[in-house]
């Protein structure tokens, strides 16, 4: 899955998703992606995330609209993140999942749920401070 | 000084990042941006996560979820289970343009595709196809069934429920960062 946030110079905000979700599942699922909130969210004035992991988890906590309510709030972006993730680790502590948090400042950040096979997240970052695309890790919590 | 654009996706994706970036230079919107930057995973398939002749469902179809919002309008176009069209995020963003709906999926998304102008074709390809030959010939292991019998642990369907309230195998265990939404 990729998931994308995009901060326009003018302010505006947009945020989007892509995924052929999980192999061998059940004809018909469809995972959180595609949901609005779940796998990605967008509002001007505040900013936008976007979470891939397990969707069938995911989508159940509408990850990507409660990073925005918690940077709405004044929350940084990596805190709003890692609030949703600790969210998420309390009633399941195991899951995979990581989301990517921006506000309309420019100000970014990201989280992962740890376990024994994900320990870091690995995700894209270009803005009008860099030459290039950057690759940045977080350490999962 | 500010560092307004920004773009940022999630995983290594680097290609995807720098087309999106690309399209915001050349002045393009930020939904312009995220259509071209997701595009771009499509066509190259991001490790097999994204795209065509990756996942293959239970039958060994590659099915396709997307989605595209605009934070401007809270306007979204989305598709989901979207059957034999490749580029899934470009018929997002023509849901989000040409209808008032938020969603729309399966084989009826597929006719929406067709109608503006998408070509419908085959998402499998040999390695989708090897991987679900191989996940077949391991007795459908791991699967997503629990609670129905046959075992689902240890056999192929069709399965029917059953009395039993034992988790057979556990979500968390097949999900990883080669196989995620």
């Amino acid at each position: 899955t990729i998931g994308m946030v995009v901060i326009h110079k003018t302010g505006h905000v947009a945020a989007g998703t892509s995924t052929n979700g999980l192999k061998f599942k059940i004809p018909g699922r469809v995972g959180d992606s595609p949901i609005p909130g779940a796998g990605a969210y967008a509002e001007d004035m505040i900013g936008a995330a976007a979470a891939t992991g397990d969707g069938d988890i995911l989508m159940r906590f509408l990850p990507s609209y409660q990073a925005v309510e918690y940077m709405r709030r004044g929350d940084h972006p990596t805190t709003a993140c890692q609030k949703v993730i600790a969210k998420i680790q309390k009633y399941f502590p195991k899951f995979f999942g990581a989301i990517i948090c921006a506000n309309v400042m420019g100000s970014y950040g990201a989280a992962c749920n740890k376990h024994p096979t994900f320990t870091q997240f690995s995700f894209m970052v270009y803005n009008s401070l860099r030459i290039q695309p950057t690759e940045e890790k977080v350490d999962c919590i | 000084f500010s560092p307004l654009p920004l773009v940022l996706n999630t995983w290594p994706f680097k290609n995807a990042t720098d087309a999106a970036w690309r399209t915001l230079v050349s002045g393009g919107t930020a939904v312009d941006a995220v259509e071209n930057g997701c595009a771009v995973c499509e066509t190259e398939r991001c490790e097999g996560t994204v795209g065509f002749g990756g996942s293959p469902d239970e039958v060994g179809e590659t099915t396709l979820d997307a989605m595209i919002m605009d934070g401007a309008t809270m306007n979204v176009g989305a598709v989901g289970d979207l059957r034999r069209i490749k580029n899934a995020i470009g018929v997002a963003r023509r849901v989000l343009d040409h209808t008032t709906h938020t969603l729309l999926v399966g084989d009826s998304a597929t006719n929406f595709a067709e109608s503006m102008g998408f070509t419908v074709e085959d998402l499998s390809t040999t390695t989708s196809k090897s991987l679900h030959s191989e996940w077949a010939s391991k007795n459908c292991q791991p699967n997503f069934w629990r609670r129905v019998t046959p075992d689902p642990s240890k056999y192929c369907g069709p399965y029917k429920p059953s009395g039993s309230l034992e988790w057979a195998i556990s979500a968390h265990k097949q999900v990883d960062i080669h196989n995620h939404d």
